[in-house]
């Protein structure tokens, strides 16, 4: 089964 | 002091119907050159961009810079208390603790005022560079929708691959296996019914279905929807708000264990 990713794991926070 | 009137309330009205599944409260950004929100979904899988334009209000003012944290759930109520035809105008003072939203009837009969109470918030903003994507779609919103309200009864998640053939989306779960393919359609008889495949690189990517279905709901604010992706990054679903602006959905794909 595929795996969720979390959207902070792409983008910096800033 | 801040003043924002749009002569539609109904834009606003879909723009918080676009956004009110997948957030609770957001801050709203209030510059000279209009209302920006950045938001992410609690589980930090989806991100809300909202830009509108100052220029797309009928009437705008922002003196000062302000950050106003709303609860989305208390504006969307607020909001359907708007008539159809109503005008809708927006005011907060200098350091507001609170924002007013006030209706006007079409023949100015009718005044109606709602004041929300603002919250503090802690924000968590991501930097989000431009970048250029191996495949751009664009293709009619409501197919769109179509595609993955049909596909979630197959599974939990749709995948999108795009090849020099055109884009399959497909699921699959215990009752069994469904996909959809497009091509290119650009001689279609209306603007808005066609289905633009931009593609530099194939790639193959899988979204959870839960915020297809919450994105797909800003269908109502424009005829097309542009899907935006590259191997291995979140994919952007964009739709224009008329002349006003655009929301922005960021989703981070699902990877294989």
């Amino acid at each position: 089964t595929p795996i969720q990713n979390d959207l902070r794991e792409f983008y910096a926070l800033v | 002091m801040f003043e924002a009137r749009l002569v539609q309330s109904a834009i606003l009205k879909k723009v918080l119907d676009a956004v009110k599944d997948l957030l609770t409260e957001a801050t709203f950004e209030c510059s000279d050159s209009g209302i920006q929100v950045q938001a992410m979904d609690s589980a930090h899988v989806s991100l809300v961009s909202l830009n509108l334009r100052s220029d797309g209000f009928d009437k705008y003012r922002c003196d000062r810079n302000l950050s106003m944290g709303m609860s989305i759930s208390c504006m969307s109520k607020i909001l359907r208390c708007a008539g159809a035809e109503d005008t809708v105008t927006l005011r907060a003072w200098d350091n507001p603790e609170s924002i007013t939203f006030i209706f006007e009837s079409p023949n100015k009969d009718k005044l109606a005022e709602y004041e929300m109470k603002l919250i503090n918030m802690d924000q968590e903003h991501l930097g989000i560079p431009e970048t250029s994507y191996s495949c751009v779609i664009k293709m009619p919103s409501g197919e769109f929708s179509r595609i993955c309200r049909d596909l979630s009864q197959f599974g939990e998640s749709i995948t999108f691959a795009c090849s020099k053939e055109g884009i399959k989306f497909s699921a699959s779960g215990d009752y069994g296996s469904a996909n959809i393919k497009l091509v290119q359609n650009t001689d279609a008889d209306k603007e808005e019914e066609a289905v633009v495949i931009d593609m530099q690189e194939p790639l193959k990517l899988t979204f959870a279905c839960r915020y297809l279905n919450c994105f797909v709901k800003a269908g109502p604010l424009c005829n097309q929807v542009q899907l935006s992706m590259s191997d291995d990054v979140p994919l952007v679903c964009e739709y224009k708000i008329g002349d006003i602006g655009h929301i922005k959905y960021y989703l981070a794909p699902k990877i294989d264990d």
